[in-house]
Parts: structure tokens; sequence; C-alpha cells
């Protein structure tokens, strides 16, 4: 199969719904719930990718030992319960950079020359890619 | 590439993380919580697919109007909330049926013969497929 350049696969970033580090938890929660994914990238102010937020993050942080305590969705933050360690890729990175990762991540961010974030890569469209090769 | 079988890729349903279609939405809440998976499968009494729940769901039918109604997590029951309309493969049909569903699907249950639940195909296992026919 013919290996295409990421920018023919990624998302770009004006097309990705995020949060950034600062929003309190009940925002990034609405922003799950209607948006309808599972996880999605988190940026600051400057537009840098800081990590990741997913609902089972939320979860996990609100499930007291006696009861879900909900109260913490106003009081804690994104950055609090955000994964920070997250795989990233460069615009300029090979196709086969991007589906190793894919192969553990629902999706990768990419990053540009400037270290900004420039969009994300899904497993969606690496498959759709590969099923268009099985016809070909 | 070799067109694998898909009893070759199928995570068997004794390793499938479920919830049954009586649970209460806390329940529910909790095993996704915990295993860390965003959806499963939903299952009856008998073992037969019912349907699949995610967090987004769930979510979906506590977030009122002017506050999210927690209280709906003890009244509402899976069956209540699950997506009822899922696709579903067999164990003898093909791997390009399958590829075409993880295209829109993160995961697609497989039934038997008999009807039951037999377990669930992944991206996972067809991203790490794809990955070793890139290097053969
Ligand atoms: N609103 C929607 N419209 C159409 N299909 C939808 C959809 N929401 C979910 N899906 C389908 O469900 C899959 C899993 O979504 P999930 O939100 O768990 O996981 C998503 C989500 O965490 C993230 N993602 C995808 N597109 C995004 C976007 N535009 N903004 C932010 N995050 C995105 O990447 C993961 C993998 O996405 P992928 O497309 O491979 O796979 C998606 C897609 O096939
Ligand atoms: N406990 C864990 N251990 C290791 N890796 C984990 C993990 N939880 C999540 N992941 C990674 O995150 C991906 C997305 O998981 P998610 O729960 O959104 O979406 C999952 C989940 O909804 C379902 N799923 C996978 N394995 C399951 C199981 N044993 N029981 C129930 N549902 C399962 O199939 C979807 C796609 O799974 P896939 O493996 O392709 O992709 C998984 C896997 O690469």
């Amino acid at each position: 199969m013919q290996q295409p350049p990421l920018i023919d696969l990624m998302i770009p970033s004006d097309k990705v719904a995020h949060v950034q580090v600062g929003n309190h938890l009940e925002h990034a929660l609405l922003v799950l719930t209607r948006t309808g994914y599972s996880a999605v990238p988190v940026l600051d102010m400057t537009y840098k990718l800081q990590g990741l937020i997913s609902m089972t993050m939320i979860m996990d942080a609100i499930l007291g030992i006696e009861r879900i305590e909900f109260e913490r969705l106003e009081t804690m933050k994104v950055e609090q319960v955000m994964q920070r360690n997250i795989p990233r890729l460069h615009v300029n990175d090979s196709f086969l950079k991007a589906l190793k990762l894919l192969i553990d991540h629902p999706f990768v961010c990419v990053e540009n020359d400037a270290g900004y974030f420039a969009g994300i890569i899904t497993r969606r469209e690496i498959l759709k890619r590969f099923n268009r090769s099985m016809y070909e």
C-alpha cells in the first residue's frame, strides 16, 4: 500500500474539538457529552498541546469512596486530571510511525514546526485508507 | 495482505467487559469507569447481544436543562439508554466485512451460529495485523 503523507490523513486543528487547561471539569464534561467524543486534546492559551482528557479521567476524579462527588466538577480543573504524557506526531512524520502509535491510541495529535497544535490523525482515517487498498 | 479468519482476531466473550439490560445506570457507569472502556456490549440474561452502552449515552441521559440530574443514575436502567441498533458480525464473516464496519465503529460484536454473543473485533487488532503486513 502506498504510504500517504500525514497531511492527507490529518483532521486539521480548526475541526478538532478541544478544551483548555484552565477549564473546570464541568465544562470539559459538557464538551465531551455534546460533541459525543470520548476524549479530546487539551490546549493552552498559546494553542500548544498540553495533554488529553477523557470521560473516564473525569469520572475517575469524581468517584469517591462512598458516592460520586459531583461537586468536584465545579472545583477541579482540566489540568489536574488530564493525561500529560501523550504521543505526538510531527506533520512530516511517516505513515508507519503514525500507524504504530494508532495501534494503542484511538487518535494522535500532530504538531507543526513551530510546535503548535496542527491537528489529529485518527484510526478511522487510517482504516479508510487500508480499506481502499484492499480493493486496489 | 492475507485475510485472517475473524476467530483469529476476536477477543472472546469471557474477556469482554459487559453489562446487563436490567442494570441501573449507576452500575454501568462504575463498570465503564473501572475498566476504563468508553463503551461495552449489553447482554441479556440468556447471554444474547442486546446493544451497547457508552459513557456519552449515560451522560446524555442525566444532563438536564439546568443541572446534571445525578439521581437518574439510580432510577434509570441500561435498556432505556443503550443503543439497540448496532452492527453485528457472525464468526464466519469475512475480514473485509469486519474492516468495513470498523471504519465507523471502534469495535463490533460477533455472534455464533446459535445466536449467542461470541466476542468482539476491535480496531486495535485489525491495526496490529495491518502493521505486521507493512513489514512482510
Ligand atoms: N461526531 C462523530 N461523527 C462521526 N463519527 C463519530 C463521531 N463521534 C465518534 N465517531 C466515531 O466513533 C469513533 C470513536 O470515537 P471516540 O470519541 O471514542 O474517539 C475519537 C475522539 O476521541 C477523537 N476525535 C475524532 N475526531 C475528533 C474531533 N473532530 N475533535 C476531537 N476529537 C476527535 O479521536 C478518536 C478516534 O476517532 P475516530 O474518527 O477514529 O473514531 C470515531 C468515529 O468512527
Ligand atoms: N484496559 C485497557 N487496556 C489496554 N488498552 C486499552 C484499555 N482500554 C482502552 N485501551 C486502548 O484504548 C482504545 C480505545 O478504548 P475504548 O474504551 O475507547 O474503546 C474500546 C472499548 O469500547 C471496546 N473494548 C475493547 N476491549 C474490550 C473488552 N475487553 N471488553 C469490553 N469492551 C472492550 O472496544 C473499543 C476499541 O478497543 P481497542 O482495543 O481497539 O482500542 C482501545 C485500546 O487501544
